[in-house]
């Protein structure tokens, strides 16, 4: 049974990867059924990062933001700091998504404080980045401009011409 | 709708195309 779930896993993300999104979300399901039966906290989690996923390129942006939430919840239970960093990043773009900018700044936030206290630069590049575009959204330019800075200085220094 | 404005935020954008190749791995 458990090799089954892990069956479950792989070919949701073949799937996924094949741009098969409705059989993806098929087997992701029966993945995060399984290990709810095993109690595996974090089989769980990838489950449901795997489900968010899949419903963005669903359209499905609430439905993402659920499964993204209880992923966040689980990464905090198993007090997985990168993976709750990577929560909530997948929340910011989300919620930025279904236009709530107040909730994206708020998930962003949050990831900008984990990478900093992990050291992850390029997370920080990468938050910086999605908060002056929801600042921008917001028509707060001001704060828009100082994300904007510390995003071109981080780039610099992590060499991304990009 | 959703759609279309995902285009107009860059970040999301980025985001977007680093999923596609993002699997949370058995």
């Amino acid at each position: 049974r458990a090799a089954q779930g892990r069956a479950y896993g792989n070919l949701g993300n073949s799937h996924y990867l094949l741009g098969n999104f409705p059989k993806a979300v098929a087997f992701h399901k029966q993945r995060l059924a399984i290990a709810k039966e095993f109690g595996d906290k974090a089989a769980e989690k990838r489950a449901h990062s795997n489900l968010g996923n899949a419903h963005i390129f669903l359209g499905r942006f609430d439905v993402a933001a659920e499964y993204f939430r209880k992923a966040l919840q689980l990464s905090r239970q198993l007090k997985d700091q990168a993976v709750e960093a990577q929560c909530c990043y997948s929340l910011g773009n989300t919620y930025t998504l279904l236009q709530d900018y107040e909730k994206a700044i708020d998930y962003h936030l949050k990831h900008l404080a984990i990478a900093q206290e992990l050291g992850d630069r390029v997370g920080e590049g990468r938050a910086c980045w999605s908060l002056e575009d929801a600042y921008m959204s917001l028509g707060n330019r001001e704060q828009a401009l100082y994300f904007a800075e510390k995003h071109l200085e981080i780039s610099q220094e992590v060499g991304d011409q990009d | 709708v959703q759609r279309m404005h995902l285009i107009q935020v860059d970040s999301v954008q980025r985001w977007m195309e680093d999923l596609k190749l993002m699997t949370d791995c058995e």
